[in-house]
């Protein structure tokens, strides 16, 4: 028996939108600490994981754990039946569920639906607990911006860590161009913006990923780039109360 | 130039 009620639906409707570009089919893994999601994009260069732990449910029982294989896609076309406001309840009766029940609750409504599930053999890859070189926090609108304007410059977007503080460079054929954002310590927390520099960095990645995540900057208003040198980069969305929505995206490295 | 690198070549299948 598995049941997991969303306060704020829109939070899950959020988390679907951000992923929803980048994968595909994902299994949906449920235990006693929470739900969790871990999936690659088709081309092996993305990887997404979400981990939501059970305190920050308004209701949240797992007897045992559950693997729940569904299509992104899909799951998107029973949330579009949901409001914004409403609450949520995702429910299986089965210890093997081959659907996944959905409840949307509002003032003035109830609905109920299912969604079919299937079984999918996906490698999990093991990330191990990294201690990263460079850890930058900064408003997430702002790394939307600048990632959605250099990218109008270049598909390979650079970003260089010292302890001045983080510079987006891209490198085009039309030109090139870089942004330099400054550390400054704001009492405005998201307006804040921190770097934990031990060891510079310099890497290259292709920013059409990030404009693809860049849609959970909806999910917080801080975003947490952590990176060390030849390694994936990992963008972090903290959502409040319940737990996180990381993407790790495989660096370009030079030949 | 660069080359892409993909994910498998950082984190081990579990």
């Amino acid at each position: 028996m598995f049941e997991a009620k969303f306060e704020d639906g829109g939070l899950f409707k959020k988390i679907v939108e951000a992923i929803k570009e980048l994968v595909k089919n994902v299994n949906l893994e449920a235990n006693g600490t929470g739900i969790s999601l871990q999936a690659m994009d088709t081309s092996h260069v993305a990887l997404v994981a979400l981990q939501l732990n059970e305190k920050g449910f308004k209701k949240y029982r797992c007897e045992k754990s559950l693997t729940m294989g569904l299509s992104i896609e899909n799951l998107q076309k029973i949330l579009k039946c949901s409001g914004n406001d409403d609450q949520i309840t995702l429910r299986t009766q089965d210890e093997e569920p081959t659907t996944l029940s959905f409840t949307f609750e509002s003032k003035n409504r109830i609905s109920e639906f299912q969604l079919n599930l299937m079984s999918l053999d996906q490698e999990q890859l093991g990330v191990p607990d990294t201690e990263y070189s460079s850890v930058v926090r900064m408003p997430s609108n702002e790394f939307t911006k600048i990632c959605r304007e250099l990218g109008n410059i270049n598909e390979a977007i650079g970003i260089e860590t010292s302890k001045e503080g983080i510079k987006f460079y891209v490198k085009g054929d039309i030109g090139e161009g870089q942004v330099s954002v400054k550390i400054n310590d704001t009492e405005k927390p998201e307006e804040r913006v921190e770097c934990e520099v031990d060891e510079p960095v310099n890497l290259s990645f292709a920013v059409r990923y990030f404009n693809l995540f860049n849609k959970a900057s909806a999910l917080s208003s801080q975003v947490i780039l952590s990176m060390s040198q030849d390694q994936p980069l990992v963008i972090e969305y903290i959502i409040e109360e319940m737990g996180s929505l990381k993407l790790y995206l495989a660096p370009k490295i030079n030949d | 130039d660069y080359s892409q690198y993909v994910m498998d070549r950082f984190y081990l299948d579990e």
